[in-house]
């Protein structure tokens, strides 16, 4: 329904329409109305639950994301450790044989 | 508002949601 | 506004109304009944966005879990491994000090 001030699709109908035809044309209209407005608070409130949701679902992986770095990191230095080990026990071999 | 992430959209979209939420409609 | 079949809140006031007036209501309806039916279209949509980007976030999710779990376990192993080096380590130099 396209919007301009003269909102109702059809002026000339209403300028010339009786008094009981306009009657039911409220009734029906209110109605319409308020299962519409009904239908957009659910979209707003189911709207508000799934953006909280989501930002939940963001703060876990966050969460989740500072865990990874951590364990990566713990394991670089590990096979750093485990690395020079190796290397300090194959010049202790190589002094013992010489 | 532009949908793709970010916290600032997202309280533009949660304001837009609440607005809707709390306007009045239809009483004549 | 609950709505029953009588559903203008006012039918008294409906029932006595002049025809301008109702011509004036039902214009004043149809402009909330259109910008009523955009907003809830809106939001709508807007939750439809919503709901794709934290389907998007939840695979996020998932998939550095994987990750985790994956350098988790590389990590517990390369501790055994250099728990066990260190032991026979200890069980060398304990065999040649004897």
């Amino acid at each position: 329904m396209s919007m301009g001030d003269q909102c109702y699709p059809d002026a000339a109908l209403l300028r010339e329409a009786a008094p009981e035809w306009m009657r039911a044309e409220i009734e029906r209209l209110s109605r319409e109305l308020s299962e519409t407005t009904n239908e957009k608070i659910q979209a707003a409130e189911y709207g508000l639950v799934v953006l909280e949701e989501k930002q939940q679902l963001k703060q876990q992986y966050d969460d989740l994301e500072i865990d990874y770095e951590a364990v990566r990191q713990e394991l670089d230095q590990l096979k750093e450790a485990f690395g020079q080990a190796y290397s300090n026990h194959r010049k202790v071999a190589a002094d013992g044989e010489s | 508002p532009n949908l793709k992430a970010g916290a600032a959209n997202e309280g533009v979209l949660a304001n837009f949601f609440n607005s809707l939420l709390s306007k009045k409609t239809g009483a004549p």
